[in-house]
């Protein structure tokens, strides 16, 4: 089982679009395959089409030790999904900051889950507790990353606090994927910022970018992944080439 | 003189982009214009071609009432900016948590400041001290907006911390424009949001709308604002009659 955190503390970048559309390509190539919105905000809940301040039964219920991940698992297209409340003002936040243990919640409440060859789990655009839980959770982390004017500087912070959670929570966290998101070719700027993520990250960048495609961004407001919503465009190509690429490293490391 | 803070706590929206766009536009109207970096991910200062990694008089030392801020003040491409240093690890943050009345340091270090008509502040992506400086200090809040899926989720959000600094620290803070950003109007969800927008705060919103360019992302990697890149693209058109309409509604009220 593989469990991989989606994170990059910029806003935007394609975190939960990523989550939702590999977490479907992987399910498409047959794989049993959970998503955890982690965020507050709840988009990866919202873009499911469910409504997260509706919502009794979320993942803040399994962290707080209310109930178990089985009793807040919803099933929907093909995926597992343990969906966020929208949480506007922090309670739930604060509730958790003042818990025992706060940064080891989401690793205690997994610890015995079992039946799915990937959990992913969106991350909000923060390094605070809801991705530091996912952090002591995981041994993989994917970074999606928009490759646009100080992109790279905002890599060289993501990596310390990395390496800060590594040494203090997590021993066998690794980033192991980058993806490039977002991706205009016709972009000068993009094109000169992914050169550069290659020759730094050569081993971790997936070949696959994902391309700039107007029917990515429109597939959430109908509740739809992009191949139930544009099953021949290229988002839908791009998600399922990288589903096929990510099984492939893993099955080589 | 008018004192406006350009804030949202969604990433990559365009609030840099528009304070150095919409700042050079009213300079180009023979306004008198300054710029405030606060965001210790300097993107603002970054933009202009200044590494922030190497200054030694940036925000952060006025802030901490180490300089005034005529000694921090550059003046570039007929604009006077004070840049933000590069802080990464937070430590300049931790300082300023520290410090007495540190909502108030801005507004207290500004407090004779004259010789300008508008007074721009660059916010971070976040609801914290730096923005929290920034809604202490002005009359105005100009919200950069993103026509995209949850995007009204996430203004109900800012409404309601504007709201609570509204009554907690700034009685005359107000939200005075709204400026819809990136705008591609091909994207049909563009249209729909940008139509509730327009029914929720109609008298907010410029009817002035960003258009999505690739010259003004480039632009900030050749350390220009758009009028000097690309002086005939869409991006300098609407940013300048942004100005003008940013000018227009300021002489109504
Ligand atoms: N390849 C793409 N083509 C077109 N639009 C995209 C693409 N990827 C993401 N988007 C759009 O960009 C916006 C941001 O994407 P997304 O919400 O996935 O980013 P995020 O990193 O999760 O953001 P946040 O930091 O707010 O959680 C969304 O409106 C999404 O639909
Ligand atoms: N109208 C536009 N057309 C094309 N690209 C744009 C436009 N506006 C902004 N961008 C690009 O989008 C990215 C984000 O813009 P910007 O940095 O201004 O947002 P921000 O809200 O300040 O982000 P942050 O939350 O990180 O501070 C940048 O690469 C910028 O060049
Ligand atoms: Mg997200
Ligand atoms: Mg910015």
């Amino acid at each position: 089982m593989r469990m991989i955190a989606v994170s990059n503390h910029k806003g935007g970048v394609g975190k939960t679009t990523t989550t939702i559309n590999l977490g479907a390509g992987l399910a498409r190539l047959d794989k049993k395959v959970l998503l955890v919105d982690l965020d507050p905000q709840a988009h990866l809940t919202y873009s499911f089409g469910i409504q997260a301040h509706d919502l009794e039964k979320t993942v803040f219920d399994l962290l707080m030790g209310k109930l178990d991940y089985n009793d807040v698992i919803i099933k929907k297209d093909g995926l597992s999904i343990i969906p966020s409340s929208l949480d506007l003002s922090g309670d739930y936040k604060k509730k958790l900051m003042s818990m025992d243990r706060r940064e080891y919640l989401l690793k205690e409440r997994l610890n015995s889950i079992n039946g799915y060859d990937f959990v992913l789990f969106d991350c909000p655009p923060a390094l605070g507790i809801f991705t530091l839980n996912a952090l002591t959770t995981v041994k993989e982390i994917f970074i999606p990353l928009q490759t646009e004017f100080l992109a790279l500087q905002g890599m060289s912070k993501l990596l310390k606090w990395v390496n800060i959670v590594q040494k203090k929570y997590n021993k066998d966290l690794q980033i192991t994927g980058i993806i490039a998101t977002r991706y205009n070719h016709r972009k000068r700027l993009n094109k000169e910022i992914l050169e550069k993520v290659e020759k730094y990250f050569q081993d971790k960048l997936f070949h696959i970018r994902i391309r700039e495609n107007i029917a990515i961004a429109e597939a959430p407001s109908f509740g739809q992944t992009i191949f139930e919503y544009s099953p021949h465009c290229n988002g839908a190509v791009d998600y399922l080439n990288l589903s096929k690429e990510v099984i492939e490293k893993g099955d080589k490391n």
